[in-house]
């Protein structure tokens, strides 16, 4: 979930 | 996924559909820089290696392939397609935007989340975007008259960034320890080279007048 979150953007 | 994102990833597909539009219909990449358009395929090259191995959504896979795809068709266009070739000026388009890839490669060994070859190459990819466009507005300034689509693709490439960084202080308010210095600055960095051509851009679409940047 936390890697997830940072990079979740494009 | 906020609506600032949202506008933002609109913004930057509208861009790259302008240019395809451009290059596409009238076959011609006047004014074009192909060293921004290689540095971006690049970009998106060392940013989305993880498309096959982490699947996040079928939007944010899809958005991916787009942009790849898009990147790299438009470098093949300029580069090898007979019509449009002919339109490169290369004596114009002079900025040695290799110069520009060892600094971010470097800077991205030194800074990044972690000492992995996935998380450099993405660092790499952050930094290099924020100067990717520096090729392009040198051209922009060397180019007598900037056609309408032209200067269309140049502000929407720039205004995808600006409503990102509205993206990040919205996540920051809203998520708890959403913090990503990489990006934040790196955005920042990037806007703020396209304020002069904001500037511009607006004057002449105030004015009503042909966009003309000082050399």
């Amino acid at each position: 979930a936390k890697k997830q979150a940072s990079k979740d953007e494009l | 996924m906020n609506i600032f994102r949202l506008a933002g990833d609109m913004t930057h597909l509208a861009s790259v559909l302008v240019l395809l539009l451009k290059i596409h219909t009238i076959k011609s990449c006047a004014g074009i820089s192909l060293k921004t358009q290689e540095l971006y395929a690049l970009v998106f090259a060392t940013r989305y290696l993880d498309i096959f191995t982490d699947f996040i959504s079928l939007y944010n896979t899809t958005m991916k392939l787009i942009f790849l795809g898009s990147s790299f068709s438009i470098v093949w266009y300029i580069r090898n397609h007979k019509i449009v070739s002919r339109s490169y000026d290369k004596s114009q388009d002079t900025f040695r935007h290799y110069f520009l890839i060892i600094p971010c490669l470097l800077l991205a060994l030194l800074v990044n989340e972690k000492f992995t070859f996935k998380e450099v190459m993405w660092a790499f990819s952050i930094y290099l975007e924020a100067v990717a466009i520096l090729p392009q507005l040198v051209l922009l300034q060397r180019t007598r008259n900037i056609d309408n689509l032209t200067g269309q693709y140049v502000f929407l490439l720039g205004a995808y960034r600006a409503l990102y960084i509205l993206n990040w202080i919205y996540r920051y308010f809203t998520e708890t320890h959403y913090v990503h210095w990489i990006t934040w600055v790196s955005g920042l960095v990037q806007t703020l080279l396209y304020a002069d051509f904001f500037y511009y851009y607006f004057e002449s679409w105030k004015n009503n007048k042909k966009l003309q940047l000082p050399a």
